[in-house]
């Protein structure tokens, strides 16, 4: 699941 | 956050400062394609779903917030504003947006990480960010008497993608998994599509010239 962490940019 | 990313960040709010302070000081939205406009209020709604379900930090979602809430003003600015809307160029800025958004939402369905909708909608935004300036791009060409407020507005909004092209190039050093090729490969597209405009700037700041695209 690394694709998939809160994206965390804008 | 590193420091190119904070940087890309800044650079993407201090151009839409500029765009607004140019509508509202001297109430002009001249030169401004209200269709590249209205494509990145779309961008930020489809991007953005997950203001309210993934916490990522207080930075975060407050940038959020200012992204929807000036592009929405700033849309609303230049179609209903009494005094600005008269100055919005409309048979210049004739880009037919529409083409830009139907292919995008295509390639979002067909090449994307997880076919979930929130993910779908990401991937979407990104490939619209990608060509959302080529309204705006177009209608600078066809202007005689650009301001220079446009010209700092444009050069911002693609100096930010450039920036975030560097945070990615950093992250993927320094953090281990940091691999996202579709954003990376829209950034990379995004920034392309400002290679003429950025020559031409160059050129003219160096000649210490007004900046005119060449029709």
């Amino acid at each position: 699941e690394i694709f998939h962490e809160p994206k965390d940019e804008l | 956050m590193n420091i190119l990313r904070l940087a890309g960040d800044m650079t993407h709010l201090i151009s839409v400062i500029v765009l607004l302070l140019k509508i509202h000081s001297i109430k002009s939205c001249a030169g401004i394609s209200l269709k590249t406009q209205e494509l990145y209020a779309l961008v930020f709604v489809s991007r953005y779903l997950n203001i309210f379900t993934d916490f990522i930090s207080l930075y975060n979602t407050i940038m959020k917030l200012i992204f929807l809430g000036t592009s929405f003003s700033i849309v609303w600015y230049m179609r209903y504003h009494k005094i600005v809307r008269r100055s919005y160029d409309k048979d210049q800025d004739t880009f037919r947006h529409y083409f830009l958004v139907l292919p995008c939402l295509i390639l979002a369905l067909l090449i994307n990480e997880r076919f979930t909708f929130k993910e779908i909608m990401w991937t979407f935004s990104l490939y619209l960010e990608a060509v959302a300036i080529l309204p705006q791009l177009v209608l600078l060409q066809r202007t005689k008497n650009t301001d220079n407020l446009t010209v700092q507005y444009i050069f911002l909004l693609g100096a930010y993608r450039a920036l975030y092209i560097l945070n990615w190039i950093y992250r993927y050093f320094t953090e281990p998994d940091y691999l996202h090729w579709i954003t990376w490969i829209s950034g990379l597209v995004q920034t392309i599509l400002y290679g003429d405009f950025f020559y031409y700037y160059f050129l003219s700041w160096k000649n210490n010239v007004k900046l005119q695209l060449p029709a």
